[in-house]
């Protein structure tokens, strides 16, 4: 398995959107691409990562490997990778250990990495196609201050969906707080819209603390989407350009 | 009062 990205700030983006969550991984490399799922210790979120073999500068694949991988040893270096390096990743078929070549856009400058790789034992679940009540798109940035204001207020947060508006509403210690975004009447910016598709109105409860972790993720994308269907894992999509892949959380609610 | 639910009880493990 070889594969070469132009940027290594797309890897580290990644990485810093998941390492919290979830501390070993196997990086599933297939002829399709490279992907991950994993969940975290406590089985209440799930993380699932796509990257396209067609977004690589270069993907090559034989058969299919996979990389089990420890998220903070894979932190440490990819911290000796600038952001515009570009990045190679090779394995062989024995499967026991990861090279990592960065290179400077100037071709001046190389550093290799072998990292050693262990067996991981996981889970994969089946995620089934799903036709949501709710679909919610908003930027990024907006869902990320939205869980960061309404986080210190409490542990659980109500989201609400309506055709005229999305409510994130708190009740804590202190008292309670509530964010309400209605969809964009007029758009300056693609990136600056809030977009509700619904079949049915939403009402759920979901733990702040996770959406948290998720909002990580923003760097990696202008929008995020949020699906939503009752008594059913709430969805958090980050995609990576058209072409790219994506970034998809999953989140089980709070039920009676 | 509600409770965290974990993901087992809605997607299949394959």
């Amino acid at each position: 398995f070889e594969a070469r990205l132009t940027q290594a700030s797309l890897i580290k983006k990644i990485l810093e959107a998941i390492k919290d969550l979830v501390t070993d991984a196997n990086f599933d490399c297939s002829p399709e691409g490279l992907s991950l799922q994993a969940m975290d210790s406590s089985h209440v979120s799930l993380v699932s990562m796509v990257l396209h073999a067609q977004g690589f500068e270069m993907f090559r694949c034989q058969r299919a490997v996979s990389l089990g991988i420890n998220l903070a040893s894979l932190t440490k270096i990819l911290k000796c990778a600038g952001n515009d390096d570009s990045i190679t990743l090779r394995a062989d078929e024995k499967g026991d250990k990861a090279e990592f070549v960065f290179e400077s856009q100037s071709q001046d400058r190389l550093s290799e990495f072998e990292l050693k790789l262990m067996d991981i034992d996981s889970e994969h679940l089946g995620i089934p196609d799903t036709k949501y009540s709710a679909i919610v798109e908003m930027p990024s940035s907006e869902y990320r201050r939205i869980c960061s204001d309404l986080g210190v207020m409490g542990d659980t947060v109500r989201i609400s969906v309506s055709k005229e508006s999305v409510k994130f509403q708190v009740d804590g210690d202190i008292g309670k707080g509530s964010v309400c975004l209605h969809p964009s009447s007029v758009v300056d910016k693609p990136t600056e819209v809030v977009k509700i598709s619904l079949e049915e109105p939403v009402d759920m409860i979901f733990s702040i603390r996770y959406l948290n972790y998720f909002a990580k993720a923003a760097p990696l994308s202008d929008t995020v989407t949020l699906s939503l269907s009752k008594d059913f894992p709430l969805q958090i999509e980050f995609k990576f350009g058209e072409q790219m892949g994506y970034l998809r959380y999953y989140l089980a609610p709070k039920i009676d | 009062m509600k409770s965290q639910s974990t993901l087992l009880s809605f997607f299949e493990t394959k």
